[in-house]
């Protein structure tokens, strides 16, 4: 069955849905079978993905509120051979406020993914940027966290109550099998000193953490947004197609 | 009494916090007296002006829930003359679920900072990205809006609902006086054809609305965040400094 794995990082802007889209794309393209799912009421994955948020029937919102809704019934196809997607709107951002008086309200995107593992390899959950009742709960369904980093000093800052606070919290308390599978640098601009010193600090804390590979900052990245679709098909020799290839390469060799 | 500004965007990682620092100081080089609030449990603003959120008493938490706090018991001096603080810390993200079920839970904020308005020329309200209830409580105590936009695509998807529901319904509903001061186009680089396209669009949707100071993308703003301090004391002579010294003259100039 499928290893599901969350996309998290509370700071904003820092890659999360760029690499939920171009990693699913990347395991996609090694043969793996992939669901990608948007955990964010922004629904950039969504719309990154060439869908649009407000032509849908039902998202991940009735998914966690309304017990009637299945995966099987929000589940859709993307562009790309073996990844499929559960779609999200803006009614998602009304779900935290809901979910706070339910029974075991952590674990109800666990119980809404499960039925999906066997048909998958890989589920991932892109998250929004905060530490609230959503992103515990893609926390709760996962077996490991993938943190992605732009190397600058307010995300290193927050990285320590992320990894030390509420991903901790959530292995003693609720899922002791989440794993942090690697904290990716991301947008990394090697021209500039400040970037090199913010990695060689995350380096230097978190050491095998981290993941080999880093992603550089290109315009590739937000082109492929406006197209809705990832960097493999809108620029597939690229350099920028290639980091996120060698990313899913690293992955596989540390499960 | 104060202009209250909230900065607000929903997308993360566009240059809010940026903002508020660097127009707070320029506003200030210009002899106002202004007070920026962080409304961020991540504490940005408190961090890049050089204060350690664990090392605070009390904080825009207990502001807006504990009656018996005032904003003059938890305000700071900055390292800048004329510029002062009401940091925050991440206790503050427990206050979204408290304040849902108090009563005029949207005015909480607008409450507690009146007493300050006869103080300041300008109140500057960073915001997290997010439109939960912290958001709207912004906008609630708020004369104006401003909205940094890094000029990408799911961001200008984003642009859309902010403008046309979230602050309009805080316009019908809560604050009539609420309008629009400007979106400013950050990280702007001129050598991508993406985001002069981006740009052209919001123009071209948005008109005047549009501040004509565009902020560039420079390393020297990454700098300022782990030094502690505004462009206007790290490099007072350099491009970035002059572009949110001419934001800061073209608000004036809008006013
Ligand atoms: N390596 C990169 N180089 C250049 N631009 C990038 C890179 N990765 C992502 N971007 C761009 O940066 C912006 C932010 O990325 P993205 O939306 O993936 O971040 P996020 O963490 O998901 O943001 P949010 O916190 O709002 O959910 C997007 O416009 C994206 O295209
Ligand atoms: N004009 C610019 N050029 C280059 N880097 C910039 C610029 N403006 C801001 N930055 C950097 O980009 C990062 C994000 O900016 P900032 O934290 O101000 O955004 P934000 O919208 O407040 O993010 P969040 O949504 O997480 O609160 C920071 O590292 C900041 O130093
Ligand atoms: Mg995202
Ligand atoms: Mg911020």
């Amino acid at each position: 069955p499928a290893r599901v794995i969350a996309i998290v990082n509370q700071k904003g802007g820092v890659g999360k849905t760029t690499t939920a889209i171009n990693l699913g794309a990347t395991l996609a393209e090694l043969g793996r079978k992939v669901l990608l799912v948007d955990f964010d009421p922004q629904a950039s994955l969504t719309i990154g993905l060439g869908i649009d948020p407000l032509a849908l029937d039902a998202s991940t919102y009735d998914l966690v509120i309304d017990p009637e809704t299945t995966a099987e019934d929000i589940r859709l196809k993307t562009s790309v051979a073996g990844l499929d997607l559960l779609p999200s709107d803006i009614s998602l951002s009304g779900a935290e406020i809901q979910l706070v008086t339910e029974v075991a309200r952590e674990t109800t995107l666990q119980r809404v993914l499960d039925p999906m593992r066997p048909e998958y390899d890989f589920i991932l959950i892109d998250c929004q940027p905060s530490l609230g009742l959503l992103t515990v709960n893609a926390l709760t369904a996962s077996d490991g966290v993938i943190i992605p980093l732009e190397c600058e000093y307010f995300a290193l800052r927050g990285l320590g109550f992320l990894v030390d606070k509420t991903i901790r919290t959530v292995q003693q308390r609720i899922n002791p099998k989440l794993r942090i599978e690697g904290i990716l640098a991301t947008m990394f601009d090697m021209r500039t000193l400040h970037a090199r010193e913010i990695l060689e600090e995350v380096v230097e804390r978190f050491g095998e953490t981290v993941f080999h590979t880093i992603i550089s900052r290109t315009v590739r990245f937000p082109e492929t947004n406006k197209l809705g679709e990832p960097i493999t098909t809108y620029a597939p020799s690229s350099l920028a197609a290639e980091a996120y290839r060698q990313l899913a390469r690293e992955l596989l060799a540390r499960l």
